[in-house]
């Protein structure tokens, strides 16, 4: 039967079409602009797709994605292209959406955002890895000691400003050596790191300058055995400075770890902020 | 009548899901 005259015509474009793609590109970046805590996701496949016209003007595109953690911060600037997909003897986390994307004068704009993540089975690890560590609870209390005692760590060796935990974003049990691999956000605080008495009188600075440490804490018989390493962001102002005419602004970088830096030092004038690794 | 497609021709590809961007869990 032909359609009834001005009723909604169904579109059923293939999943790798290119107009689709853009649509759960802009769903992807809608993901990763609203996250405030976890790791950056990407595009892994287009799953199903359904085009609806919308009135007055436009088309809804109705997607289902799956999704791949990456191995970006959700406070890391490196824009997701540089970001490496978390491989799967790490233990890889995947994302299941469903989006309404607004497609109107060649635009993209998200109408609503439904995700669920879920990490790997331990079958699927250990098939690949019969060795390599699972995830475990991020609230388990050999996680929430080796975050707090790497973070002392950290900051009793850092020269500059105290920073405080923010989130424990991942962690491992390693069987041999036997210890606990987790990774943490942190925050630069306005107190420094070796004058600090009271941490909870410590303010976050209003430029907001974040980092993400990973920290290995092995248990021995004369205490513990701390390892810690932590990538520093450039500074994120609270709001995007007027640029001259004809002047970009600094882009952001891929947080590369540098050979050795004791302490934050700011950048040459002209350059762009580079990620500190302390 | 079927008619068979020419020899060599690659065979038609499903329009959904989509290509696998990296690995499937």
């Amino acid at each position: 039967m032909p359609p009834q005259p001005g009723a909604p015509v169904l579109k059923l474009p293939k999943c790798d079409d290119p107009e689709v793609e853009q649509a759960a590109l802009a769903a992807v970046d809608h993901i990763n602009q609203h996250l405030h805590q976890g790791y950056k996701h990407t595009l892994n496949r287009i799953d199903k797709v359904k085009v609806w016209p919308r009135r007055p003007f436009g088309e809804v595109f109705h997607l289902e994605i799956d999704t791949l953690e990456t191995t970006c911060h959700a406070l890391d600037p490196t824009p997701l292209a540089n970001c490496s997909v978390r491989t799967q003897t790490q233990h890889a986390v995947e994302g299941d959406c469903d989006f309404h994307v607004l497609k109107q004068d060649g635009q993209f704009s998200v109408l609503s955002a439904k995700c669920e993540s879920t990490p790997d089975s331990a079958e699927d690890v250990h098939r690949l890895c019969p060795d390599c560590p699972l995830l475990i609870p991020l609230n388990d209390s050999r996680v929430t000691h080796a975050a707090d005692a790497a973070l002392a760590a950290f900051n009793a060796q850092n020269n500059g400003a105290y920073y405080q935990l923010m989130e424990i974003a991942r962690a491992q049990l390693v069987p041999l050596p036997a210890s606990t691999y987790v990774e943490f956000a942190v925050g630069a605080t306005d107190c420094v790191a070796k004058e600090v008495t009271d941490p909870t009188k410590c303010n976050l600075l209003a430029e907001k300058q974040y980092g993400l440490c990973k920290a290995t804490v092995a248990e021995k018989l004369a205490g513990e055995d701390v390892s810690v390493t932590c990538t520093i962001f450039p500074t994120q102002p609270a709001a995007p400075q007027p640029q001259p005419d004809g002047v970009a602004a600094p882009a952001a970088e891929p947080a590369a770890p540098a050979a050795d830096a004791a302490a934050p030092a700011a950048p040459p004038a002209g350059q762009p902020p580079h990620p500190q690794v302390l | 009548f079927l008619i068979p497609p020419p020899a060599g021709a690659a065979p038609p590809v499903p329009p959904c899901p989509g290509k696998i961007r990296h690995f499937k869990i």
